[in-house]
């Protein structure tokens, strides 16, 4: 039940992010930094420590038009229970909710290489 | 827990432990389970304390010596009068049928909600989020507006109407003597345990009116098997036989006890399934009944019986809920206890629905919109409204006589101290 909360809560922060974005017209980092300020100042910390955290990978993603249920499939916030079907919030992507899964997934990756090869 | 094992914290970590585990207030100074302070179980859920280094002093006792030098049971009404030495408190509440509002229930008795405007970017704002520590620290209920033990003013859209704002008007000696013993999942099995952290002393104080009121969990569910987990009659029958003999050995004589009836929870789906959730509305692209099938393919479902497409499904969780509902019926029909008397309502859904259609709304604006399955702000006031109109023509001894001396009450002590 715990990872079900999990997904919950990454699809519907994914989801403010990405429409803030929308709603303003900004980037979506711009759209993470303006939601943490939303938040009292006591709990601003928690928020940029987990935009720091996930931020560049969302915003990778959400900049190539990937919605809340592939970010945070691909996060593996959201997990497929064996037998089960891929849970979705959002009507899924013309390729397919899996392929876009994996799509998402192989962006991520490569954005994690270059991390650490530009760390390195 | 690794944060748990150093020895300096292994004490606060004991004591966090208690109180969410039984429900208390984690300030507490006296341990008299009453608080000065408002979330963390705090005032927002009991009355507040007004004073919490005495374990004596709290609301809803029957006053010492009349409260002629201090405020013993909180209400605000304490000292003698100069014109003929007689304390206030005997002068206007003696024989005054005093009694407090508790309320045994779940996330819709505690007024679970989650302010729309945190996922509506187009009203988001520094401002609509000032509220979230208190929202989580209160569990993300608002008893403080709730339909039964509300006491402020509504903040979060309606207005705030509640049967212990109205037993308070009605008898102005009843001020603070509320606790909301209500958690989120609450139902007629757990309540077992949470209704150890009622406060209430069979010989020093009050009676109460005990609101019992668990409309929905016994019956909802998250499993996908979620027919198999429902309440049977015959477990609802005997959890709620023990609740009431434990009721009957803590409640002073002269109590009353009310169980309400479990929701028709079919209201949602026929009500909400085509409507755009706060999240979809943007970009017209989330329904609740696309809420509903994500919620429930995670098995987090608040309700996997009524809040899905299946009708046969939803049809059996009325079903079920209807069953439970008449085994409550039944006790209040048939059971007798040496402390309290106890009667029966339905769950007034339809005629609220009714009430707020004559008033030009529409039945959506009855549910919570982020959740899309607890009772909203304007349903749980209307909802008041019902309870009590009910009790005053069918059982006007629950409520008690009006006070005559309300006047001067408000006249000498004027808010008695606020809440």
């Amino acid at each position: 039940l715990y990872k079900g909360h999990t997904c919950v809560g990454c699809v519907l922060v994914v989801s403010v992010i990405e429409q803030l974005a929308q709603w303003h017209n900004s980037t979506v980092k711009a759209a993470m930094e303006r939601l943490c300020n939303y938040i009292p100042e006591k709990l601003q910390g928690v928020c940029y420590v987990l935009a720091e955290l996930y931020g560049p990978y969302i915003a990778e993603l959400i900049d190539r038009e990937m919605n809340a249920d592939v970010v945070c499939h691909s996060l593996k916030l959201c997990k497929q229970d064996p037998g089960q079907p891929l849970c979705h919030l959002y009507p899924p992507p013309k390729v397919g909710l899996s392929t876009a899964i994996r799509k998402a997934k192989r962006i991520m990756k490569t954005a994690k290489d270059l991390k650490i090869f530009m760390g390195f | 827990p690794s944060v748990c094992s150093f020895p300096l914290l292994a004490g606060l970590c004991e004591k966090i432990k208690y109180v969410i585990r039984n429900k208390l207030p984690f300030e507490d100074f006296d341990g008299d389970k009453f608080s000065t302070f408002p979330t963390l179980r705090g005032y927002h859920w009991r009355g507040r304390d007004c004073n919490d280094k005495n374990t004596t002093v709290y609301p809803g006792r029957r006053p010492v010596n009349w409260d002629a030098k201090s405020d013993s049971n909180c209400n605000g009404i304490w000292g003698v009068d100069p014109k003929d030495g007689i304390p206030y408190e005997e002068k206007f509440c003696k024989g005054a049928d005093s009694q407090g509002v508790v309320l045994l229930g779940d996330s819709a008795g505690a007024h679970f909600h989650i302010p729309p405007e945190w996922m509506t970017v187009t009203q988001m704002s520094a401002k609509s989020f000032a509220n979230l520590p208190m929202a989580f620290t209160d569990e993300l209920d608002w008893p403080q507006f709730s339909e039964i033990t509300g006491f402020l003013n509504s903040t979060i859209g309606g207005w705030t109407d509640s049967l212990y704002l109205r037993l308070r008007r009605r008898n102005r000696c009843n001020h603070r003597d509320l606790q909301n013993i209500s958690q989120n999942g609450g139902s007629s099995g757990n309540l077992l345990y949470l209704i150890k952290s009622l406060a209430r002393n069979q010989l020093l104080d009050n009676p109460a009116i005990v609101i019992y009121a668990t409309i929905g969990n016994d019956v909802c569910n998250g499993y996908r098997d979620t027919l198999a987990h429902m309440t049977t009659p015959q477990e609802m029958f005997s959890n709620v036989l023990q609740a009431l003999r434990y009721l009957d050995s803590r409640l002073p004589n002269g109590s009353h006890v009310i169980l309400t009836g479990l929701v028709d929870g079919r209201f949602l789906w026929d009500n909400l399934h085509d409507r755009y959730h706060p999240l979809g509305q943007l970009n017209r692209d989330v329904t609740y009944s696309q809420l509903y099938s994500f919620l429930d393919c995670l098995q987090v479902s608040p309700c996997s019986g009524w809040l899905t497409q299946n009708e046969t499904l939803r049809n059996l969780t009325s079903e079920r809920a209807l069953q439970l509902s008449n085994v409550l019926k039944e006790i209040a029909r048939s059971e007798k206890f040496a402390n309290f008397d106890i009667f029966y309502m339905d769950f007034p859904l339809r005629q609220t629905a009714e009430e707020w259609r004559k008033m030009g709304g529409k039945p959506w604006q009855l549910i919570e919109p982020v959740d899309g399955f607890h009772p909203s702000q304007i349903a749980a006031a209307l909802g008041t409204s019902i309870t009590w109109q009910k009790a005053l023509h069918e059982w006007p001894q629950v409520l008690g006589k009006e006070n005559p001396f309300n006047d001067q009450i408000e006249a000498i002590f004027k808010d008695q101290g606020g809440h």
